[in-house]
């Protein structure tokens, strides 16, 4: 006889840790610094501060390979009312929101916490000052697994003595530093290559720190959180906006629910789609759902989503970057205009390096990005490798293999199509496919004019 | 202010259902599929019954890429109280337990559910006559994403006139049959070529039938389910393995709770961790639990994980697969002993064929399973793949490419450790790749033998 039973979340990605990244101690330790990162900075970016994030990785045992992960930053803090289920809960968080944010699944921290209590028994430590509060919050939390709720062992308040905003996180996890160092190194440096108007501190297990000081005092405009663009909608999706909005007809809700739909287009959709513009939302029946989500889909008189709701890097920022960490002799970038996919938008940016001290290779050297991460593994997986190595020919732009070839790629967008939680590769999703080509031929035509250029200047000379 | 809120199971896998293998609509009905049919052969081959599985995918509508598929199955069926449950709840399953079975999360056929209830709104049918029931039971469900629970449109009891048992699940999704087409058919193909005791009937949206009738009729011995192994523990495993054992000493907890460890290696193991075998388990604290986890993992007295609780294809299974869709002119299969990695016991069977009619090409061509499941897409992020192009050296067994050759590789389970839940690539479990290679590495030494033999008997034939 069978036995049923249901999983909590918390049950769920316990069992299969490896899917959320952590495969092995080396692997995990990665991840662990990582989802603490990418929280301390969407904490600071996302909000106009300029992030200072320190990072401490100390082993915590001399018998068993544990280590404590800190990451403390000068971000917005966390509410305390919200504190427990945020770093207690499975599926708990902040940014299940539609707007440009590293984190997306509200699992990350969860999944560190999760595997530093089955690893080293040890609880989380938060320290949080929520921004113009006047107090300083202390918790020690465990995952009650099998509940996937908050156990909270301790809860301090104390007043501070002077005004500051930011938050620690602490947890104590089995690692293997001497395989994670390199990659755990890679992906501090490159963190701090897209985030020049941050401060960042990693002091590592060996005792060296590595210290990324703020070049630029500029940040990039926050993202803002937008409304769903009407070529991602599902029946679901319609189902639920119409529970949430309040609108006494058809056409006043297209108009509320949507981003890039005005008056003009809610009205030219209804005649295109022939429905009456004053029927109520409500007494839609599931029929009339399926048409409508069918015909919005099918539209094509609303403008394509905007890019408020986005954050790119910028050419500036790309461009110095590979400077920085390549020291090419040619270097340049294409931001492309806002596109879209399943209605949430996204924008694609490449950079290309050449020659200078870049070492030849027999393929490009590949530095990714989605939402300012940097991925560093499952390289050959991800649609950026697949555009870069087959559907690019590089002979067309001067270039042939070994070569000093870098190339970067960022996906920014409400969503990033992420094959897993573990948010490694990109998915093949055909927009992002195109467009990510589309911006290395324009990069590579720049460079195939560098080139070009250089050989002639070489030619002239031999004469 | 940042938004907080929780998501359901259901309305995380609604949400990133890409990651589960949802992406696009020919994926997703490649998906919607695979989920169908590997549930009807867990219900059918792990209980000793020679499966009949028979599949339909039919255009449900002219206007809109709708199809409804259909998955019939002669297997254990589905106790009427847990129907709701197994297909309106996310999470929800029986195969939460240390047995080799395809199903692991407890989310596949909802997932397709899901999807279909998104695109196309309609309910999943389900009908199910339970082993040794007089009755047959329908349902109509839906799945209510925000409460992750199930809402049962219809239900409805029959008493049967003849004696049967088996289930049968109907969905009707968007799908893209002509991009989906030729990955569907080459998937049931493969099925049936390891499941040479399953009679599938298989009809396509353009009218075709594709037979695979039964050609041996003796099962495979079900897997049976086991106890956790030692070498698998973790803090939280060994609070879950204490809470719901009975056992008044730390001895007879031992011995009571893992495979592998009777009496005399239960002592052994109390005497090298220094630990008094009368103590009352429940008393044990944190601190103790994280000292007898360690030394658990530690010990090396314990016998390695047996194989019980696996279910491998075998050499014979192997050779006619590969015969039969590769008409080679050699063929061999190795099924190595049972392996371990974190406390789950393995097994890994490869298959090599070579010559006849495999046309030449670069790389060899990979045939991937896991635990009975054919594996098609992801290829290159699959540790078999890894294993094949980069560890092996093919010229040590006289192999050159462009070369005839294929092999097939299977990973068999309680926890097949599957990159995500779309369950498409294996990850590099180190244990599991070095299983890999030692298995194709013997087989090669036969094709090497082989081919040595032909090259002989070419020179022979020209002098
Ligand atoms: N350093 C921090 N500063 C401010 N808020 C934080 C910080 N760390 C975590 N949080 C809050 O806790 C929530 C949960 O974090 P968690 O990493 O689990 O999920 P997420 O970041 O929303 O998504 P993801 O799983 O993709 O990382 C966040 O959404 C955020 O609101
Ligand atoms: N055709 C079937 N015959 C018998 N039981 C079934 C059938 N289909 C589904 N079930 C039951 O419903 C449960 C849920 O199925 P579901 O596919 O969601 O999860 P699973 O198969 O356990 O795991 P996975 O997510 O890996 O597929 C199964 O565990 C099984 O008990
Ligand atoms: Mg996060
Ligand atoms: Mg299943």
């Amino acid at each position: 006889p069978e036995k049923f039973k249901s999983l909590s979340p918390a049950e769920f990605f316990y069992r299969n840790r490896e899917i959320a990244g952590f495969s092995n101690p080396a692997r995990a330790l990665y991840q662990t610094v990582r989802e603490l990162v990418e929280n301390a900075l969407d904490a600071t970016d996302c909000y106009g501060i300029l992030p200072t994030i320190q990072v401490e990785i100390s082993r915590e045992s001399n018998e068993a390979p544990h280590y404590r992960v800190t990451v403390a930053d000068n971000g917005i803090g966390i509410p305390p009312e919200h504190v427990p289920q945020a770093f207690g809960q499975v599926l708990y968080g902040s940014k299940y929101v539609l707007k440009q944010t590293r984190g997306m699944f509200g699992l990350g921290v969860k999944m560190a916490i999760l595997y530093g209590q089955i690893t080293t028994g040890k609880p989380v430590i938060v320290e949080t000052v929520p921004y113009r509060s006047k107090y300083k919050y202390s918790f020690k939390i465990l995952i009650d697994i099998e509940k996937n709720q908050p156990i909270v062992l301790e809860r301090k308040v104390r007043k501070l003595k002077r005004r500051r905003h930011g938050t620690l996180v602490s947890v104590v996890v089995e690692g293997d530093w001497g395989r994670a160092k390199s990659r755990i190194i890679e992906y501090i440096k490159r963190t701090a290559m897209v985030a020049p108007y941050a401060n960042i501190y990693f002091k590592d297990p060996d005792g060296n720190v590595h210290h990324y000081p703020r070049v630029i005092r500029k940040l990039p405009p926050p993202p803002k959180e937008t409304k769903p663009h009407p070529h991602g909608v599902d029946i679901e999706l319609l189902k639920t906006l119409i529970s949430n909005i309040e609108a006494n007809t058809l056409l006043e809700f297209l108009i509320k629910a949507f981003q890039s739909v005005g008056e003009k287009a809610a009205k030219e959709f209804l005649e295109f789609a022939k429905l009456d513009p004053n029927i109520k939302p409500s007494e839609l029946s599931i029929d009339d759902l399926k048409y409508l989500a069918m015909k919005l889909k099918e539209f094509n008189g609303f403008k394509s989503p905007r890019g408020t709701s986005l954050s790119p890097l910028g050419e500036e920022i790309i461009e110095a970057g590979l400077k920085q960490i390549l020291k090419p002799e040619f270097v340049v970038a294409v931001t492309r205009k806002p596109s879209a996919y399943s209605g949430h938008p996204f924008i694609v940016e490449v950079g290309i390096a050449y020659g200078g001290q870049i070492p030849p290779a027999e393929t490009p050297y590949l530095y990714r990005f989605a939402n300012k991460i940097p991925l560093l593994y499952d390289e050959k997986a991800d649609v950026a490798w697949k555009v870069v190595t087959e559907e690019i020919d590089w002979r067309n732009y001067g270039v042939t293999f070994p070569a000093p070839l870098a190339i970067l790629t960022h996906i920014c967008s409400t969503k990033v199509p992420y094959k897993g939680v573990g948010k490694e590769s990109v998915a093949e999703v055909p927009e992002v496919e195109r467009e990510l080509k589309n911006a290395i031929r324009e990069a590579a035509r720049k460079l195939k004019t560098y080139i070009s250029k250089k050989m002639r200047e070489l030619e002239a000379k031999k004469k």
